[in-house]
């Protein structure tokens, strides 16, 4: 990917891990629909051999020549289909490829951007152009194709994370979800649980059902959820309208420019034989009315993309694509096949209205190709899942986010940027957005950190990224949500935008064992059945003697759930929760206090933190406090968020706090 | 509806597989056997689950989950790209 290492200040010469000091032998396994090997950013120069524990292997299929395809980068790569095909019939091999080959780009984006290697003069069709690398720039790639046409079965993922822990990847990567169910009878949940026992870190994609509250999917506290952010880099596409005005959209569009000289615009409303024509659905447009002219669609059931195809196949010449109230002002950027730009709701509804109204209405687009350095950023996307936590609301999610909005990575060579049949361009580099584009950045972190601390439990490399991440910009603003156009909470970004360079030297961590997840498991009121299913049958039961509480579990982050008094008499009344937490030292000896702040509308949480300063005396020890929230009753409903930090003056270790009613 | 297969995902207690057999494999086949002789083996898991995927009918399902050593038949669930 291109930009966001400096975005996330890992260009700066003093890499996390010197480049010559180590060969990698930390592997990430991504989960998703392939990989297209030819792609440079699977060059494996300057690398090491192949670690001799690893147990992968690229298998041979019709188009994929493991001697070819295969290397020191790119060191496994297979393909599960049995689930998919159980469901949907057998692979049509006309239009998919049945073997680990990338027919969707998908695959081939989410693995360059973890752990690609560095190209340089990247980008798409001129635009983004930058050196494209991975986050984990040494790390090896082992890929696992799950996902088809048809989607990605359970069966398969479940296949593919049993082979991929059995290979012997250290980070896992799914850019995949469903909707929130129980843990016991999500495969994703149980197959990351058992990878997790085995030392294995599960990154996965946190949805991208954005905004509307708890639409997350990959909730369990062993999973690291990823929401999306964006970047400081735009694409300007500036509509200019015949009265003068004009409104900036963004674009990737490359090719014949429109005439600098407004032309005929029209609404496609206004264009069409059918009842939803404004949405520029195949075969709805009147050639007659748009040929040569701009038309101005509206966003909604069919791809943006397809959008323009229509309106280049009905003979216009340009398109305005305007968002509606679902995507309000978020702008993702797209190679349109004609002169196209995406404009917000707002720019929208007045481009539209004039449309409407002026006897003769014209315009052109203006194409302002890449700006960088764009603030405020990053923002949280508006198509970024949010929480709270649909199956435990008491463990916050997403957990943290990372870029996902507008990411140049490598692309497959059997379609072109848009994923249109028609569109017979053929790209290296392809820039897409969603939360499938943050969870490799995450998951390229957590394999640099793995690589800086290989000791590290998936939920020490976690609590660093989440402890370190910011939620400010430089300037002291909270981190804004586009959606809202207000500042982002954790219920939208977690513990906030990831920050490597502060991850590697997190000062404390909050660490979990496979036994601190299965205590969570007797806290949620599982029973030993079900607690078998998701553990691979330990014989676990939970002890009846026992106080087991959510609110136990060492989680870097907290979501404290109140109740709403029920009766009018205890209005007044005060509720107590009492968080408890255990932090482990891995920077030196030091002394850390704590502070804790909170803000809610309509009420006031009191924060308590026993003991208040923390004195670590030696690198491994293992401290514990507890918190106290004490908070008035407010209707249900209510939320509110705040931070607790313990500083050293070095280190800053930040846990969100979300508080809801309920 | 009744006859038609579809891939499911059963958890195997480990612990529980009778002495007389040695490979956790062999059991599965045996309990997929015993419900019916016709339906597919698709996968076994064993790293990061333990149990198997097979194409069933809904009444294999059921009959399955009341097998000894079975924890649950889960359907096979599509998932989405993000």
């Amino acid at each position: 990917t291109t930009r966001t290492p400096e975005f996330l200040g890992l260009d700066v010469a003093d890499e996390l891990v010197p480049e010559s000091s180590t060969t990698s032998d930390v592997v990430v396994g991504v989960l998703d629909t392939g990989v297209w090997p030819e792609r440079n950013s699977f060059d494996d120069t300057g690398l090491g051999p192949i670690p001799a524990v690893w147990k992968g292997e690229c298998v041979a299929a019709k188009d994929f020549d493991p001697a070819k395809s295969c290397n020191r980068k790119l060191i496994g790569a297979r393909f599960f289909s049995k689930g998919y095909e159980s469901s949907m019939g057998p692979i049509d091999e006309s239009h998919e490829s049945k073997s680990p080959r990338d027919a969707d780009g998908h695959g081939t984006h989410t693995s360059t951007t973890a752990a690609g290697s560095a190209v340089s003069d990247a980008s798409l069709l001129g635009y983004a152009t930058g050196t494209a690398r991975g986050m984990a720039l040494r790390a090896r790639i082992a890929v696992y194709k799950v996902c088809w046409t048809g989607g990605c079965f359970s069966s398969d993922i479940l296949a593919a994370m049993d082979a991929a822990v059995n290979d012997g990847c250290h980070i896992l990567s799914l850019s995949l979800g469903g909707g929130a169910t129980d843990y016991y009878r999500d495969s994703v949940a149980i197959g990351a649980f058992n990878a997790m026992e085995s030392g294995v870190l599960v990154s996965c994609s946190a949805g991208n059902a954005g905004p509307g509250a708890a639409t997350l999917s990959n909730l369990a506290p062993w999973i690291t959820t990823v929401g999306a952010g964006t970047i400081d880099r735009d694409f300007p596409a500036y509509v200019v309208l015949g009265n003068g005005k004009n409104y900036t959209g963004v674009s990737l569009y490359s090719g014949k420019l429109l005439s600098s000289t407004p032309i005929p615009l029209i609404y496609a409303g206004n264009a069409t034989n059918s009842s939803n024509g404004n949405l520029c659905m195949p075969g709805t447009l009147v050639p007659e009315k748009v040929a040569g002219k701009v038309v101005l669609c509206e966003r909604g059931i069919n791809a943006r993309v397809q959008k323009g195809m229509v309106v280049k196949d009905a003979g216009g010449a340009g398109m305005v694509l305007a968002n509606t109230a679902t995507n309000s002002e978020e702008l993702v950027a797209d190679a349109h096949l004609l002169p196209a730009t995406l404009i917000g709701e707002k720019a929208g509804n007045v481009i539209k209205a004039y449309a409407l109204s002026d006897p003769n209405p014209t315009a052109t687009i203006i194409f302002g190709g890449t700006k960088v350095g764009v603030r405020p950023s990053p923002v949280v996307a508006a198509f970024s899942s949010r929480g709270p936590n649909a199956v435990t609301p008491e463990i916050l999610k997403p957990d943290l986010i990372a870029p996902g909005v507008n990411i140049l990575a490598g692309w497959t060579g059997a379609i072109g940027p848009t994923g249109l049949t028609t569109d017979s361009r053929r790209v290296e580099f392809n820039i897409i957005s969603g939360t499938s584009m943050s969870c490799p950045h995450v998951s390229g972190l957590a394999a640099l950190l793995k690589e800086e601390h290989p000791d590290w439990s998936p939920a020490a490399i976690k609590s660093a990224l989440m402890t370190t991440a910011y939620v400010t910009y430089p300037g002291g603003d909270g981190i804004l949500d586009i959606a809202t156009g207000q500042a982002a909470t954790p219920f939208d970004f977690g513990a906030g935008h990831a920050d490597p360079k502060s991850a590697v030297d997190p000062g404390l961590i909050y660490d979990l064992t496979p036994e601190d997840y299965l205590e969570f498991l007797c806290a949620i009121d599982y029973t030993s059945l079900q607690i078998a299913a998701i553990s691979k049958d330990r014989n676990y039961s939970c002890d009846a003697r026992k106080n087991y509480s959510v609110s136990k579990l060492n989680y870097p982050s907290f979501s404290v759930a109140f109740a709403t008094a029920s009766g009018s008499a205890d209005k007044g009344a005060t509720a107590t929760v009492v968080h408890e937490r255990t932090v482990t030292n891995v920077g030196p000896p030091a002394t850390y206090k704590s502070t804790a702040t909170a803000k809610v509308d309509g009420g006031e949480v009191q924060i308590s933190v026993e003991p208040a300063v923390l004195n670590f005396t030696e690198t491994g020890e293992k401290k514990s406090y507890t918190v106290k929230f004490t908070a008035p009753s407010l209707p249900s409903g209510s939320s509110g968020s705040g931070r607790l930090e313990w500083s050293d003056g070095k280190h800053t270790v930040a846990s969100a706090l979300a508080f809801t009613w309920t | 509806a009744a006859t038609r297969r579809a891939s499911y995902i059963v958890h195997m207690a480990k612990t529980q597989m009778p002495a007389r057999f040695t490979e956790h494999s062999h059991w599965y086949d045996a309990s997929l056997r015993s419900i019916s002789d016709s339906a597919d083996m698709l996968y076994t898991y064993d790293t990061v689950a333990h149990g198997f995927a097979a194409r069933l009918t809904p009444a294999e399902a059921r009959n399955l989950a009341r097998r000894p050593g079975v924890l649950s038949v889960l359907p096979d669930t599509t998932y989405h790209l993000h």
